[in-house]
C-alpha cells in the first residue's frame, strides 16, 4: 500500500511518503512469523528552493544540493534539481522459519524511511 | 532452485539463500524468540517508549538481553531420537543421548558469540533415593568410537525447570566459525541411586554475530 502522489506524479516537495509492506503480498507470510509488515515508506516530491533548505529538524542540508537548485532556478539545463532521497533510515527484526525448521530471528539496518533530504 | 529475478535479489539482500521451501513443519515459537523479538521491534519499541520513559537506544548487532555481539539468533530443535524409556542398562548406567543439531543455514561469515544448550525432561516425581540431584555430561560424538572426551560436567538440582548448559568457551572457542552440524552425547547421572530421566526435548539458542550486516555507529548529529 503506498500514499498515492497529488495529482499523479511527484507532486509537491521533497517528503516521506507513506508505503506498507506486507508479507502476505510477496507470499512470504508462510515462513516469516513476525512481524506480518512493516512500514518502509519511499521518498518522492520536488527538490527545489527552498524545499533543498529544510527546517531545523531536517536533515541536514548539503551544499552541494543548494548550489544545485540555485543553478536550476537560475538556468535550467541537463543537471536538473537535486534528487529526493532517504536521508535517515532505521532498521526492523523479522522472525521466520528458515528451511532447517528452525526459528530465527534476524536484525536489518536501513529498512525503514524515516526522514528524506535531497541530494 | 532459487526464486527468480527481484525476490532472489531481495532474499539475498536479506542474507538468505533462498525462500524457505512450502509451509514449514508447525511448531511452538519459544517464548525466549518472541521475548527478544518485541525488545528488538521498532514498532513494538514506539508502543513501548508510550509506555515507559526513553531508555539508551538499542546498539545494533548487540543483543541485550543476553548480553553478547549478535544480529542474528536461531532456536535450533535437535533431530536425534531419544531413549524413551529410562531404564539402566544392564551395568545400571542411565542411557546416553545423541543430539543432533543441523547447523547448515548459518553462513561461514557468521561468528559465533553464544551457544546455549537448553534440555527440557519429563518432569519426575520426586523418586525415592535421587535426593542430591544430578550430573550431566556432554560429549562430542564421533565417528566409530561414538562418544569423545567429556567436554564438560554440570551439577542438575531440580528436573522441574530447564537445565541450560553454556557451550562456548567449552565444546567451541569464541569467534570460530560455525560447524555445518553439531552432535553431542548427553549422560543425566543421579548423584545417589535412583531412577533415570526422561529427556523430553533438546534445544540449540546459538547468537551469531555477521559483520557483513553491521553498519559503524552513526556519529551523533553536531
Amino acid at each position: 500500500e503506498a500514499e498515492p502522489s497529488v495529482g499523479g506524479g511527484p507532486g509537491g516537495s521533497c517528503r516521506t511518503r507513506r508505503l506498507y509492506v506486507s508479507f502476505r503480498e510477496v507470499g512470504w507470510h508462510r515462513w516469516v512469523i513476525a512481524p506480518r509488515g512493516f512500514l518502509a515508506n519511499y521518498c518522492q516530491g520536488q527538490c527545489s528552493l527552498p524545499a533543498t533548505l529544510p527546517g531545523p529538524r531536517g536533515p541536514p542540508t548539503l551544499n552541494h544540493a543548494v548550489l544545485r537548485a540555485l543553478m536550476h532556478s537560475a538556468a535550467p539545463g541537463p543537471a536538473g534539481l537535486p534528487c529526493c532521497v532517504p536521508a535517515r533510515l532505521s532498521p526492523i527484526s523479522v522472525l521466520f522459519f528458515d528451511n532447517s525448521d528452525n526459528v530465527v530471528l534476524r536484525h536489518y539496518e536501513d529498512m525503514v524511511v524515516d526522514e528524506c533530504g535531497c541530494r | 532452485p532459487g526464486a527468480p529475478g527481484p525476490a532472489a535479489a531481495l532474499l539475498q539482500a536479506l542474507g538468505l539463500r533462498d525462500a524457505p521451501q512450502g509451509a514449514p513443519k508447525p511448531r511452538p515459537v519459544p517464548p525466549m524468540m518472541w521475548r527478544l523479538f518485541r525488545r528488538r521491534d521498532p514498532q513494538e519499541a514506539r508502543v513501548r517508549q508510550r509506555q515507559t520513559p526513553p531508555g539508551a537506544p538499542l546498539r545494533p548487532c548487540y543483543v541485550e538481553e543476553l548480553g553478547v555481539a549478535g544480529n542474528i539468533v536461531r532456536h535450533v530443535l535437535d533431530r536425534g531420537a531419544h531413549t524413551w524409556t529410562p531404564e539402566p542398562s544392564a551395568t545400571g548406567q542411565c542411557p546416553q543421548w545423541t543430539a543432533i543439531f543441523d547447523l547448515s543455514a548459518v553462513e561461514p561469515a557468521e561468528l559465533m558469540s553464544r551457544v546455549r544448550l537448553e534440555l527440557r525432561f519429563v518432569a519426575e516425581e520426586r523418586a525415592p533415593g535421587t535426593a542430591g540431584g544430578w550430573e550431566l555430561s556432554v560429549a562430542r560424538a564421533t565417528q566409530g568410537v561414538g562418544v569423545g572426551p567429556v567436554l564438560l560436567r554440570q551439577a542438575v538440582v531440580s528436573l522441574r525447570m530447564p537445565v541450560r548448559v553454556e557451550l562456548l568457551g567449552t565444546a567451541y572457542a569464541h569467534n570460530t566459525s560455525v560447524p555445518r552440524s553439531l552432535q553431542l552425547v548427553l549422560a543425566l547421572s543421579p548423584l545417589a541411586t535412583g531412577t533415570c530421566a526422561c529427556l523430553a526435548e533438546a534445544s540449540l539458542l546459538l547468537v551469531t554475530l555477521d559483520p557483513r550486516l553491521c553498519h559503524p555507529l552513526a556519529r551523533p548529529r553536531r
